[in-house]
């Protein structure tokens, strides 16, 4: 699911949240 | 910057005083890259200007399950771009 957090061994932290509409479609 | 279909864009406004920075990466053409990617959220992680290197980012996205092994290459070179441009952006201030 989206906005899931996983932590890389080496520590940092990556935060996947949704990419807003309408970024998808930039040409 | 070329497009690799990868987009990399700051996810926090750069007042050019702290080293590290917190940046937002997404794909945006998956037919750029080799594999597929897991899903198309948008990945947020902290970056240190001065410690870190883009390629140890993209290797840890690869390793997180994030990108195929075969587009770290392209992830690396990605996050390099906008880190280039966000390191201009801040001698100029300077």
């Amino acid at each position: 699911s989206l906005n899931a957090q996983v932590v890389h061994s080496a520590g940092r932290r990556f935060i996947v949240s949704p990419v807003p509409e309408s970024r998808l479609r930039e040409p | 910057a070329e497009d690799t279909g990868v987009r990399v864009e700051l996810a926090e406004e750069d007042h050019g005083r702290k080293s590290t920075i917190a940046l937002r990466l997404w794909v945006e053409d998956p037919k750029k890259l080799k594999g597929k990617p897991k899903d198309n959220g948008a990945i947020e992680f902290t970056f240190d200007l001065e410690k870190e290197t883009p390629e140890d980012v993209a290797q840890e996205m690869v390793e997180s399950g994030f990108f195929h092994e075969s587009d770290v290459k392209i992830v690396g070179k990605s996050i390099r771009d906008r880190v280039a441009l966000i390191q201009w952006r801040r001698s100029r201030i300077r």
